[in-house]
This record gives structure tokens, C-alpha cells and sequence, in this order.
């Protein structure tokens, strides 16, 4: 099923795109 | 409390790195500036801004970006 990969879902975006914030400012002090 | 305040200021945070002009939202297109900096494709980008873009009128405020991220947060628990 497409859908259920990663990302597919717009919880699962969200939490990549929160996820993807979070590390790029753990990422630089 | 004291939780809920280091949420509101993360997402306070992270709503600055999306508005890079201080306009105080964010459009699809401060979204889509976003690619260069984090590993999403601009489908993605379009998806969050889609998702926490509730009202629909094509821009962010502070507060539909802090309302998104703490579902987030929410969802992070649960799972």
C-alpha cells in the first residue's frame, strides 16, 4: 500500500517536517 | 506548564527560520524556500503547509504553526 510508506500521510509529513526542523537546530550550537 | 512553554518557544523558534522576512506569517512560498534547507521534497513542503494551514487562506500564523507542532508533539507520545 502506497500510502502507508513514511511521508504519505499529512501526520507523517508534518512529523518529518518537525522532525527535520529539530535536527537542523540540534545540528548547529 | 512548564512544558507547554519550552513547546511555545520551540515552535515560536522554528516559525523565525520559516518567516525569514519577520512578516509574521509564513506563505506557501516562504514553505517552498525551506527545500534548500531540509531534506523534504517541495511536495512535502506543499503537504505541511496544506495540513497546518486549517483556516485555508493561504498563510501561517504563529498560531496555526504552534497548534500544528504540538500535535506533533502530541503524536510523538503517543507512537
Amino acid at each position: 500500500d502506497p500510502n502507508m510508506k513514511a511521508g504519505a500521510t499529512s501526520e507523517g509529513v508534518l512529523a518529518n517536517f518537525f522532525n527535520s526542523l529539530l535536527s537542523k537546530k540540534t545540528g548547529s550550537p | 506548564p512548564e512544558q507547554q512553554l519550552a513547546m511555545l518557544g520551540k515552535a515560536h523558534e522554528f516559525f523565525q527560520i520559516c518567516d525569514v522576512e519577520s512578516k509574521g506569517f509564513i506563505t506557501r512560498g516562504d514553505m517552498q524556500r525551506l527545500h534548500n534547507e531540509l531534506p523534504l521534497s517541495l511536495e512535502e513542503l506543499e503537504k505541511v503547509f496544506d495540513t497546518l494551514d486549517t483556516d485555508g487562506n493561504g498563510s501561517l500564523s504563529p498560531e496555526e504553526f504552534s497548534t500544528g507542532f504540538s500535535q506533533f508533539l502530541a503524536e510523538q507520545k503517543v507512537s
